[in-house]
C-alpha cells in the first residue's frame, strides 16, 4: 500500500502486563482520531506540514499520551514539554523545548520556523516567543494529571527508599543515564 | 511522545515530534524529540522520521538523519535503513523506535522495546493500529 500518514504514541508508557481491554481501546481511538484529522487535510490537498501539525495537535490534547496534556512531570515536580517540525521540501526547521505554557508546543515549533530567523528556542524565551506569536497559552496546570502526578511520587518515593539503603553510588549504565523500565514514555 | 510524517499530493514530506520528556528528569534534560536530525527529520529526497525513545541514544546515534543518509547514500530501502538505525541504537544499550515514511509512499516503524502505539492511512484512507511489543 501507498501510505500518507504515519503517528507514533509513545515507547513504553504502557507495558502489555498492565494494558487492559478499556485502556487499548482508548489508545486505538485516540490514535484513530489524530490520522483522520491529518488525512482530511491531505485528502482534501493540504500540505503535509498541516497534516503532521495538526495531527500531533490531537494527541497533545488528549491527556493519554506523554506530549501537552498528560505530559510527565520532572523531578521538580513540572511538565516541560520539547517539540519539534521539519518540512522536508524547504528543509526549514523549528524546535521549542522546556517550555511550560504553551497549549500546543508542535504549533510553537512551526512559529519558530516560520516567523523567527532561529530554528530552536528554549525555556521562558521560547513561551514568551509563542505567546506573542499568537498561540494559545495556558496555566501550567493545564497540562497536569493525577495518574502522571501519582507516576512522580512513587518513583520519588522508590529512589528515596534505596538511597537510605544502600551507600553506593549509582552507576550510570553504559553510555547513558541510569536506564528505568518505568520511564513513561 | 508522539510524532506523525505524512506525505502529501505534491510530494512534500514532512515530521513532527512532541514530548513531555522523562518522568522525575532532572537538569533541564532534553531528549531528542526537538533535536533535528536526532529525533525529527525531514528531507524530499528521501524520508520523513519521527523517533520515540531513551533520547541520549537517539541523539548519539543522530538517529533521524542517519535513516536519512543510508537512504541518500546507500540507496538503502526506507525498511532496511530502519531496521539499521535502531541496531545501532540497541547495540549501544538505548531502546525505542521511530516511524519513517519516504516519497513514494513507503513505511517502517522499527522498534526494540514493549509499548510501542502506531498507526497508519493509506493513500485510499485505510487506517491501521498496533499496539506492538
Amino acid at each position: 500500500s501507498s501510505y500518507v500518514l504515519v503517528v507514533h504514541g509513545g515507547a513504553g508508557t504502557i507495558l502489555k502486563k498492565n494494558m487492559t481491554p478499556e485502556k487499548e481501546a482508548a489508545y486505538k481511538a485516540a490514535l484513530t482520531k489524530a490520522l483522520q484529522t491529518g488525512y482530511k487535510i491531505l485528502n482534501s490537498g493540504g500540505s503535509s506540514l498541516d497534516a503532521v501539525e495538526a495531527t500531533v495537535r490531537v494527541l497533545e490534547d488528549d491527556s493519554l499520551f506523554n506530549a501537552g496534556k498528560g505530559a510527565v512531570f520532572t523531578h521538580e515536580g513540572r511538565n516541560e514539554l520539547d517539540a519539534a517540525i521539519m518540512d522536508g521540501k524547504t528543509r526549514s526547521a523549528g524546535a521549542v523545548a522546556g517550555v511550560t505554557t504553551v497549549r500546543n508546543p508542535i504549533s510553537a515549533a512551526r512559529a519558530v520556523m516560520e516567523k523567527s530567523e532561529h530554528v530552536m528556542m528554549v525555556g521562558p524565551g521560547a513561551d514568551k516567543f509563542a505567546k506573542e506569536a499568537g498561540l494559545e497559552i495556558v496555566d501550567p496546570s493545564y497540562f497536569r494529571t493525577e495518574s502522571r502526578w501519582r507516576d512522580l511520587q512513587r518513583i520519588l518515593r522508590e529512589d528515596s527508599i534505596k538511597a537510605a539503603h544502600s551507600n553506593a553510588t549509582v552507576q550510570p549504565e553504559k553510555l547513558g543515564i541510569k536506564n528505568r523500565d518505568y520511564k513513561f514514555g | 511522545t508522539v510524532g506523525a510524517v505524512a506525505l502529501d499530493k505534491n510530494g512534500n514530506l514532512a515530521a513532527a515530534t512532541s514530548t513531555g520528556g522523562m518522568t522525575d528528569k532532572k537538569f533541564g534534560r532534553i531528549g531528542d524529540s526537538p533535536i533535528i536530525g536526532a529525533g525529527t527529520y525531514a528531507n524530499n529526497n528521501t524520508v520523513a522520521v519521527s523517533c520515540t525513545g531513551w533520547g541520549e541514544f537517539f541523539i548519539r546515534n543522530v538517529v533521524a538523519y542517519d535513516l536519512s543518509a543510508m537512504m541518500e547514500y546507500k540507496g538503502l530501502s526506507v525498511q532496511q535503513a530502519g531496521k539499521n538505525v535502531i541496531k545501532k541504537v540497541g547495540d549501544m544499550g538505548g531502546d525505542g523506535g521511530l516511524i519513517a515514511l519516504d516519497k513514494k509512499g513507503n513505511m517502517a516503524m522499527p522498534f526494540n522495546t514493549e509499548g510501542m502505539y502506531r498507526g497508519a492511512v493509506t493513500k485510499d484512507g485505510k487506517i491501521e493500529i498496533g499496539i506492538y511489543k
